[in-house]
């Protein structure tokens, strides 16, 4: 158990420093594990400063920085050792729009690395302009949820007509 | 294994039939606010045994079967079918003797939920085993509800350890 | 104490019902003081059921919907007893576009009937072609935080810039 | 009370002076992820006599002192000052003489904070009372942080009361 955790451990590491640097444009970035004798029970550390910008506690950095740190952590561990599946809910909320486009970049990049599949809620028209296949929710009955499969134009659409 | 689709009927928002295709690559889910987007991630949790109502914004677990609207009544059963693809044989000893694997919850008001795999009854251990298997799972890391995309990032050094161990 | 708590309780629940109407195009809401013998003690309960559901329990609620309650609940209180100032920060994030132009109708609204002053931080476009005007924060240097006054095209360039 | 500007310096990421003017209706205010935006609400809530380094996203209240970067050194002095306009007569007794009023907060690495209104030194006490009595102050229901939009929704009854009183 030991090794095998010090090992994907590593990986992590690789990679989060890598797709920290590529979302960020820059910047350091790396996990420690906490000073648990045993690493079976030690905890993990964060590390992350963005271009420029002083090593503070992760505290500090805004709501965008913060889900740009997090989404380079979960894709870390994908690329080390692949899900089968992964559901992001409107995690592009936060960013703006520079950052839409790098989070596109980066799903379209591990996509094509692994053979996890991936279902994405987004209300940002670039991210839908993004996808493979678009599913359209409605509620043309109040309070009743109906799936439609839709392309890009429609799919603008139904995002736009309110649910009343 | 693959994930090929996910059927809920009566679950949530979703009274009538509804099912979701999960192909390779990119699949977005659009639609305005309210109208069922994050009740599908909720779904698929729950048919992977997840136990807790919070996790599905709910009090108790029947807030989870449909309710009914002013138009219609509420239901008194909810069920959802979680298809898998596992040609590749990477499934638990018990489940890995067929291609395909169909893992249904239902879920009764006031009598609880029972699951099956390719129409066998099984526990909800079976179903959470089967998952931790292959890296997934009610709560595994690579399932972002909406609002907790910062939650890694808050949370204590020890509360992360389960991220390494899905790595490993 | 308790006269004027109960005075200012049915204000609030007045413009709250009110508020959330417009707000959702329908649908009811209600605040109601929790049981406790004196007022002074009560809690605030919130009954809120957009058109066409049945009422459920607010965690039930989506995103979205939990945020358009919220802020029907803050100019509430707004209404009864105006503050000088109002800070909200990126609260059209969860917004899908015409919840956003609802909000920004009521923004406006609020706004025409108190003196209140607005600081709105957003990354919305629409939400930004509404202002009155518009401060830009850039990093040119990196990690030092400027202030410019700028307009629509330029606030436009300034949010599609990366910090990098 | 009319709010009339913002003057920081030395504050996190405002390293140099820098002034918002608030004006009447709204004024929108905007740039890219991490460029400082969230900052200021933390600073008017700051020299409002907030007294939490938690709700400044800091360990140490210290860590609102601009901490540096590459390029530049560490500050040892944080500032800001709110204006506010008085002419209606609003404020409390002591402070009600006069047609502006200067709130200034200052802080000074390892030995704490220190306000002043108009130059006068002041009490953390005497400046959360000034805002009480207009229906403002640091934990204003009027004043959302980023991402706590929902957190009325989601508080329990007796949390919600402070709405209550800043209503009466
Ligand atoms: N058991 C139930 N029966 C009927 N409707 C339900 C049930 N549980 C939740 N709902 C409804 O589902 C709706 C919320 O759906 P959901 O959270 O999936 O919306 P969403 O599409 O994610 O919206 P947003 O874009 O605002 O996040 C609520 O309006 C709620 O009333
Ligand atoms: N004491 C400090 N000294 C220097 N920089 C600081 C200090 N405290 C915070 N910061 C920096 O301020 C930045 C965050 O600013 P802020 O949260 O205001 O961004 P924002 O504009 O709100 O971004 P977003 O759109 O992502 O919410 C962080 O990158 C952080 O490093
Ligand atoms: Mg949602
Ligand atoms: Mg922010």
């Amino acid at each position: 158990g030991r090794e095998r955790l010090l090992k994907s451990f590593a990986e992590v590491n690789q990679h989060f420093k890598a797709l920290f640097n590529k979302l960020f444009g820059g910047g350091t970035a790396e996990l420690q594990l906490t000073d648990a004798d045993d690493p079976l029970e030690a905890g993990l550390e964060i590390l992350a400063s963005p271009p420029g910008k002083r090593l503070q506690s992760l505290s500090l950095l805004s709501g965008g920085e913060q889900a740009l740190t997090a989404l380079a952590i979960i894709f870390a561990v994908f690329l080390t050792n692949p899900a089968p599946i992964c559901v992001l809910d409107e995690v592009d909320a936060p960013l703006d729009d520079s950052n839409v486009v790098r989070f596109c970049d980066l799903l379209r990049d591990i996509c094509s690395q692994t053979d996890t599949r991936f279902l994405v809620i987004t209300h940002h028209r670039m991210t839908m302009a993004r996808m493979d296949r678009l599913f359209g929710i409605t509620m043309e009955q109040r309070g009743i949820s109906k799936l439609v499969s839709v392309d890009l134009q429609t799919a603008e659409r139904i995002r736009d007509i309110a649910v009343a | 294994m693959i994930f090929r689709s996910l059927k809920m009927a009566g679950f949530k928002s979703f009274a009538e039939a509804a099912e979701i295709d999960i192909e390779s690559g990119l699949t977005g889910i659009v639609g305005p606010n309210g109208c069922g987007k994050s009740n599908i991630v909720e779904g698929l949790r729950w048919v992977m045994g997840e136990s807790s109502a919070r996790q599905m914004r709910g009090g108790e677990m029947d807030d989870v079967i449909f309710a009914g609207t002013e138009q219609r009544p509420a239901r008194n059963l909810a069920e959802i079918t979680l298809e898998l693809d596992n040609r590749k044989r990477s499934a638990p000893a018990e489940f890995n003797n067929s291609d395909d694997i169909e893992i249904t919850r239902k879920i009764e008001r006031g009598k609880g939920s029972s699951y099956y795999v390719n129409a066998k009854p099984a526990r909800a251990r079976d179903i959470q085993l089967l998952f931790a298997d292959v890296a997934s799972g009610a709560r595994s890391s690579g399932i972002v509800s909406q609002g907790r995309i910062g939650a890694i990032v808050g949370a204590k050094p020890t509360d992360r350890r389960a991220l390494l161990e899905e790595a490993a």
